[in-house]
Formats: structure tokens, C-alpha cells, sequence
């Protein structure tokens, strides 16, 4: 079973959009997959139209009141572990009951679940504690950025955090850092994206995903691009990071 | 004095970029402008080359460590309270230190400051402490959107924080809804906005900002939008919406 964690303390970089359509790409192919929502804010939940009025969501199993089991959504081809404005509350809750190891919350509630091929984990924009259990859950990090001046101040951060959790002597790799909303017709992605590939080589993604309006229309319909649009280049560069994504496991 | 706070837990909204670059044109009207980073990514800081390094910030400032003069950064025609990565142990600490009225801790901390036309804030993407400070600081909402699908949901939960705060005795204002990153080539953006303007009719601004990549590329060279580029149309909206700032006072 291999776990990602998508993860980008800079808001609006493609982390939900991209785990809710690399999560789709990988199912075409066959595999099982759970997305993970680990944000309060709860955007990948509400892009595919999963409800949780009077239902149990990723709050409850962290704090070990529900089994996985019992919070997940099925959908057609994908599992949903959804989230709800209560994670934040539980955040709080659990950095006060468990505040010396709260990094493992995540990994001691999903231990031993089975039946998935992929599991993938949405982080809130911050390096907060629900992102810090989404990174050592998995270990294994995909860093979407913005070809955008910002983005790269963001990505020394994140670097940073990545270095201090393997010092506390957590396993940690890069999966890839994947460009996104890539401009086409403008200078800077291309001068941001090569600045990107000099410095942190084989660390980027060969594939970038560029911008198209499919992949903010998609979550009105509460599809996925592969649902919505599937001959379009949305869904043709999700499909190709899926294939990075299973040559590098 | 006017007070402005530009706020929305969504990430990537525009929500920095507004800030300096509203405050950019209000500063060439003539008017003293303060900007204040209340983020602890320090993108406004970032995006305006400002160095902190052995310097006060807003962190030291909320603790009462230092005057807000002592940390005050003077650009040609803008003064910036800058942030730095501390203030997330600041947010942490006013949190323990006051639990009951931290809300009020920006507030308390530039009581009777003098010396500006508008004081403008920008928040991180979160409806947490800091960005409650922000709030009730000003009373004053500037909320920056993409007019995109997933942008409507968030609008319901800061609108639903509004609620409460006045509940809790605190008067605040939505200054404005203003849509940004707007992409005159697709029709999801005039579907959004025109949803907003049905639904919300006048807490709309007549400006929207309009996609641009020169507002994404000013940050680079540490500018702001009217310095960088002041033909262009990222110029031209933020000029306007200065206009329409200035006529709500
Ligand atoms: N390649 C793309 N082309 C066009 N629009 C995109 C693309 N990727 C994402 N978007 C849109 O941009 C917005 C931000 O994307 P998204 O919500 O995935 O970012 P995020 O990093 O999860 O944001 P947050 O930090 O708030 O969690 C959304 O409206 C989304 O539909
Ligand atoms: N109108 C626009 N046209 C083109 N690019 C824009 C526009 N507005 C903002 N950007 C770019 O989009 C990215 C996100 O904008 P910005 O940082 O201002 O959002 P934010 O809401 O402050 O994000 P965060 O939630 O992370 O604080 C930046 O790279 C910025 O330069
Ligand atoms: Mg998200
Ligand atoms: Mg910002």
C-alpha cells in the first residue's frame, strides 16, 4: 500500500484539485484508492459532493470515536475519507491530550487498515499539526506549487520542515514537486518552472499541470476531470503524473 | 484613520496581492498607507523584499515588546509592518497568555497609533486567532475571491464568522466582495460572479481584478503592481478599486 501526502503550506497551489484527480487517474488504472481530506476547510470533500450531516469524518477517527471504516464514502471508482469545520476543534483537542507524539495521530488511527493500493492525503495551506500527521502518515510527500515568484519561498519551508522531521528521526522522501496551473502563454511559469528544475533536479516532476478551466468547472459538478472532461488536457496531464507516480514506487 | 483587513481562509485568493497593491494606489492619491503582515509566511513581506532579519515584526509588537514604530519598515510611499515565521509561536502564546480576549491583542497593541490614512492587514489563509485579530482589529472586511466554483463555499463560512463576532459585541463591516484572478476568457467566471452579485448585490465591488500575469510577476523584482508595470490593466484595477474604496468611506 503506498501513501502520499499532498502537501503546500501556500494557499491555492492545486493540492485538492490534484489529489482528488491524480486519486481518479490512479483508480483508472485499476488500483484502489482512499483519499484522505485532512483539511477543516474541507475542499476535496465538498469538490465531489460527499455529504456528512450526522455521518462520521476524519475528526472522529483520529480521536478513535469511529473506525476508519465507518467514516469512509464510496464512491463509483474512489473512497472518501471526508473531513468537517469539527477538525479543527479535534487539532486542538488532540494537541492538548497527546501533546509530545500528536505527529502520529494520523498513523496510529489508519494502522492496519487494509484494501487500498494508494492512499492520499489533502493538507490544509499551513505546516500546522494536522499537516505534520499527514506528513509522517505517509512519509512520502508531492508538493504541488504555482509556477509563481511566491511559490518559491514556500518550497525552502516546507525543505526545511522536511529536514527537521527526519532529524526527530522520521523516514521522510520527496516524492516530486509538481508544477501546476501552468501558464502556457506566459514567461514566468516557464522562467519559474526551469529555476525549479536547475536547482532541485531530479526532485520535479516531468509532468506539469497546466492551467485549464476544466479543473475549477469539475468540482461544481462534483466530478473529477476524468468524469467531467475526459479527452481534455486536464485529465491528459493527471493521467501522465499517475504514470510518473507508479514508475517511481 | 481608516482600517481595512483583507481576509479569506481560502488559500490563494489574492488576498496579498490586494493588499499591497490597493495600498499602492491609495498611497499615489496622496494618502499615508500602513500595510500589515499578519501571516506568519510573510508573503507581504516577501513580495516587498523586506528584510527582518534582527528586526521587530508584528510578533513583537503583539506581545508588547516593541512599538509598532520600533518595527516599522519605510518604503518610498508605503510603510510595511513586516512578519517573519515567529509570529506562529506569537499566535501560540497570545493563545495561553489570553484566552479569553486574545481576540482584541492587535487591537490593544496599536491603540492610539497615529500617522496613517489606512491601515490595511493582510491574513493568512485561515479563520484562525491571527486572522481573528485581523478582523476585529478593523472591522472593516475586504474578502478577495477567485471567481471560481470552490470560492462560494468559503464566502459562507467567513460570512458565518461575521455573524458571531457581532453576536460577541464587535461591529464589523463586509467593506467588499472582490473578485479576483478573473479570467475574461471563461464563462466560470462570469457564472461566479454574476452568482455573487444576484446573491449578494451591493457587498460586491463594480471592480474585479483582473487575471495578469505582471501582478504575479511584480513580486520578483519586490514591486508593487503600479511601480512595476503602471500601463497595464493589474494597474488599472487596483486604481479602481482604490476609487471605490475611497468613495465607501
Ligand atoms: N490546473 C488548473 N487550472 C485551472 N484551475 C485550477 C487548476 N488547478 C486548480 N485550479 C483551481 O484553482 C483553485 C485552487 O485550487 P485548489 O483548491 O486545488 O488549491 P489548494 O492548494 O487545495 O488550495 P487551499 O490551499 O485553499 O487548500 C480552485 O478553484 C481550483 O479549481
Ligand atoms: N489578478 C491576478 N492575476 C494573475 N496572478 C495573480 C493575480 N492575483 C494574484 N496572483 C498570483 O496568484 C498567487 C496567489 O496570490 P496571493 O499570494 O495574493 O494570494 P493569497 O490569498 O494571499 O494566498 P495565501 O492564501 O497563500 O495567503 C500569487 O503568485 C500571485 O502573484
Ligand atoms: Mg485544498
Ligand atoms: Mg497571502
Amino acid at each position: 500500500m503506498r501513501k502520499i501526502t499532498v502537501i503546500n503550506q501556500k494557499g491555492g497551489t492545486g493540492k485538492t484539485t490534484t489529489t482528488v484527480n491524480l486519486g481518479a487517474a490512479l483508480s483508472e488504472t485499476g488500483r484502489e484508492v482512499l483519499l484522505v481530506d485532512l483539511d477543516p476547510q474541507a475542499g476535496l470533500t465538498e469538490s465531489l459532493g460527499v455529504e456528512t450531516t450526522g455521518r462520521a469524518t476524519v475528526a472522529e477517527v483520529l480521536t478513535r470515536e469511529a473506525e476508519p471504516r465507518d467514516a469512509f464514502h464510496a464512491l463509483p471508482h474512489l473512497t472518501i475519507l471526508p473531513s468537517s469545520p469539527v477538525l479543527a476543534e479535534t487539532e486542538k483537542r488532540i494537541l492538548r491530550e497527546r501533546p509530545s507524539d500528536y505527529p502520529l495521530a494520523l498513523k496510529d488511527a489508519l494502522a492496519g487498515m487494509r484494501g487500498f493500493d494508494f492512499v492520499i492525503v489533502d493538507c490544509p495551506p499551513s505546516l500546522g499539526a494536522l499537516s505534520l500527521m499527514g506528513m509522517v502518515y505517509s512519509g512520502s510527500l508531492l508538493i504541488p506549487l504555482q509556477t509563481q515568484y511566491m511559490a518559491l519561498n514556500g518550497l525552502e519551508k516546507i525543505l526545511g520542515m522536511v529536514k527537521t522531521i527526519r532529524e526527530a528521526g522520521f523516514p521522510m522522501e520527496i516524492l516530486g514537486i509538481l508544477p501546476c496551473m501552468y501558464d502556457v502563454r506566459t514567461s514566468l511559469s516557464r522562467q519559474v518552472e526551469e529555476h525549479l528544475r536547475e536547482t532541485l533536479r531530479d526532485k520535479v516532476f516531468r509532468t506539469v499541470i497546466r492551467q485549464s478551466v476544466s479543473l475549477a468547472e469539475a468540482p461544481a459538478r462534483s466530478k473529477d476531470i476524468l468524469s467531467y472532461q475526459p479527452g481534455g488536457r486536464g485529465a491528459e496531464d493527471y493521467r501522465a503524473l499517475a504514470q510518473e507516480v507508479l514508475r517511481h514506487g
